[in-house]
């Protein structure tokens, strides 16, 4: 059940281009059929996969080859085989194919071919992979990839690669392990996280481009007690990876008590009831909800008392309830610490006649000048508005805007925003609760009243 | 909602989270525009890949043969003016207006709902045990005038905030109805007058529930429609 594009690691929308070299020819197939063509090639390194068209090309060189650069091109994916991109090794590190070529002790490592000053009969070949002076481990050594070294008086020395479940430890429950390990801890290969067989499941990577779901390497996105993969065994749905707990674990960041930040996960305060005043239950008890969320699993959580806490990534803090029918609730009931910049002065009635140089949003964005066309085309601008003293990116009110003055950003994620300048204390903003004009509306607000909503 | 009972609400939409657990609620103003809370997004610039919405059902979790369901990926969300609590959700693609999904209508700026208009919650939260939590349950809840609301919460209460009765008989919104609409019958429309924000009780009967007076921010929500 294993795909051929397990020995590859992927990269989204990006090209291999090499130096003067002529492109290679493209080949009709899916991303499994080219991985498959190119891992029994022994020229083949890597492939470049457009989606779209089902076409790939079959490359000779990876990132680490001379003369060779990546680039963004959204209509491939490529593929690399991992053994060329690892800087660890798997098992005894005779398919180590990466461009480490110094020794455990800094010593430069002679060239394959040469035969000074040290003579061999490794010579390379196609098969082996001895090229250049980097480390390799031709003769299957117990203490990995080795090389000659061009020192006279040392023949040979282990260059000291680190075992891939080595090289990179985790923090914590290893949410945050980015390592290379591919395989469980009883051996077996993980799944890659991109394809759905043998087993399905709803871990897509670009439904959670935060969680790392490269390839097939061992994640956890779920908040599990320590990393795992779905496995290439059609038998055993998933299972947890061996690695290596880092000896220092992170120091609380951001820790906040009176309201949260984020998602919460660095809450720490004491609110231990629901909304609707159901007592939260306690996290070291398995009643009435049985959970996995034990304390002791997830010692970076504070997982204390019963208190509303986010171990998992959730939305906002929760906790299981102590009612039987109601498992778990979210304590949106603490409120979120405020994240607006300092206002630096202020404005008079909505603001129509700040004439001040502040120049940046509430969240601190650098405002957009008034009479520039990026990254924002502005319906507002010093032509069409010539009264409002549209001057420079200062932000300003030219549309009489009751929330106060605001300008276009610099994100071209955030079209405007309203700026860091609070109502002066002294303004009088006429008061709403008066009485409305007569109202109609078109288009909208209707409902079939007569739709009756039917029981099962 | 608690004291509430199964009803139709086709601009209530439904918040759900990368596991497609309802966590929100919101109301459709435009095809491809809700309307919902922030305290229920991590933050102004969340990164929201594999949020989406679903409408059109009435049930929370809706089994896979629903025909009238639609589910649709959230690209942005955009902040509110400071201390309105209101965000804006855009959608990847309009929903597809029927029976069972509707435009939900904006207020005039600044109205004010005059006293003892009787206005509907509608969400997929908590029902505290009063009804069917797995699906969309309506409440009805008269509007309290803003000087009444303000001597019973002891002068507590902002020109942006809506008042409603409270009832003797609990009734209000509570966990998982945050963001959803107060929706009023206004020239023979529903509008959304106001949104539902977390409140530390879930329907209180002593005190009025209080919602986000949407007319102080319409100008704010046709600005970043039109933006």
């Amino acid at each position: 059940q294993r795909s051929p594009l397990n020995d590859f690691q992927r990269l989204r929308a990006t090209e291999l281009l090499a130096v003067a070299a002529d492109p290679p020819p493209r080949e009709q197939g899916s991303a499994e059929q080219c991985a498959q063509r190119c891992a029994t090639s022994l020229a083949c390194r890597a492939f470049h996969h457009d989606q779209q068209s089902q076409l790939c090309q079959l490359l000779p060189w990876t990132q680490h080859s001379l003369r060779v650069q990546l680039q963004k091109n959204i209509h491939y994916d490529l593929y690399q085989k991992k053994d060329y991109l690892r800087d660890c090794i798997v098992g005894d590190g005779s398919s180590y194919r990466g461009t480490r070529a110094t020794t455990e002790k800094g010593l430069r490592c002679q060239h394959w071919q040469s035969m000074t000053p040290h003579d061999h009969r490794f010579l390379p070949s196609p098969r082996n992979g001895l090229e250049e002076n980097y480390c390799r481990n031709p003769d299957r050594d117990k203490r990995g990839p080795w090389c000659y070294t061009v020192d006279p008086n040392v023949r040979h020395q282990s260059c000291g690669i680190k075992k891939c479940e080595d090289a990179v430890c985790m923090t914590c429950n290893g949410e945050d392990y980015r390592g290379t390990v591919d395989h469980t801890e009883s051996g077996t290969e993980c799944q890659r996280w991109d394809l759905q067989h043998p087993h399905k499941h709803p871990y897509h990577p670009n439904k959670y481009p935060d969680k790392g779901l490269d390839d097939n390497y061992c994640r956890n996105p779920d908040s599990s007690e320590r990393p795992w993969c779905y496995t290439t065994d059609p038998g055993q749905e998933r299972e947890f990876c061996h690695i290596r707990l880092c000896k220092k674990q992170p120091r609380p960041v951001n820790v906040t008590t009176g309201c949260f930040r984020g998602k919460g996960e660095s809450y720490r305060g004491r609110v231990n009831v629901t909304v609707s005043g159901i007592p939260c239950q306690r996290w070291d008890s398995q009643v009435p909800h049985k959970h996995n969320f034990v304390p002791e699993k997830y010692p970076c959580k504070d997982l204390k008392e019963n208190y509303c806490r986010n171990p998992d990534g959730s939305e906002a803090p929760w906790c299981f309830t102590a009612r039987p029918t109601v498992r778990i609730a979210f304590c949106f009931h603490i409120r979120r610490c405020p994240d607006e910049q300092d206002a630096q002065e202020c404005y008079h009635g909505h603001g129509k006649h700040y004439h001040g140089h502040v120049s940046k949003t509430r969240k601190g964005i650098t405002c957009q000048p008034w009479a520039a066309q990026t990254p924002h085309v502005p319906q507002i601008s010093p032509v069409t508005h010539p009264e409002a003293h549209l001057e420079e990116n200062y932000c300003r009110n030219p549309d009489n805007d009751s929330h106060g003055p605001w300008c276009y950003t610099m994100d071209p994620r955030t079209p405007f925003d309203y700026c860091a300048i609070k109502p002066c204390s002294s303004s009088q903003v006429p008061s709403i609760l008066e009485n409305a004009d007569a109202v109609a509306f078109e288009q909208c607000g209707q409902r079939d009243e007569m739709l009756q909503w039917k029981g099962r | 909602i608690v004291g509430g009972q199964p009803g139709n609400s086709p601009w209530t939409v439904s918040i759900r989270n990368r596991e497609g657990v309802h966590f929100c609620g919101g109301s459709l103003v435009k095809e491809q525009w809700v309307i919902s809370t922030p305290q229920c997004f991590s933050s102004c610039d969340a990164d929201l890949t594999g949020y989406e919405v679903q409408l059109g059902t009435l049930f929370r979790d809706p089994g896979p043969g629903d025909p009238d369901q639609q589910t649709i990926p959230i690209v942005r969300i955009v902040c509110g003016p400071s201390e309105s609590q209101l965000v804006m959700l855009k959608l990847a693609r309009p929903a597809t207006l029927n029976r069972r999904v509707a435009l939900i209508c904006l207020p005039p700026e600044r109205y004010v709902v005059p006293a003892g208009t009787v206005c509907e919650i509608a969400g997929w939260g908590e029902t505290r045990g009063t009804a069917d939590s797995s699906v969309l349950n309506v409440a009805q809840l008269p509007v309290l005038a803003h000087e009444d609301c303000k001597k019973a919460l002891r002068g507590r209460l902002k020109e942006s905030e809506l008042c409603t009765t409270p009832l003797r008989a609990g009734v209000g919104a509570c966990e998982g109805d945050y963001g959803g609409p107060l929706a009023c019958l206004t020239a023979d429309c529903w509008v959304l007058e106001g949104v539902i924000i977390p409140s530390r009780v879930c329907a209180r009967t002593d005190q009025p529930a209080l919602f986000i007076r949407v007319s102080l921010y319409v100008d704010w929500i046709y600005k970043v429609m039109k933006m």
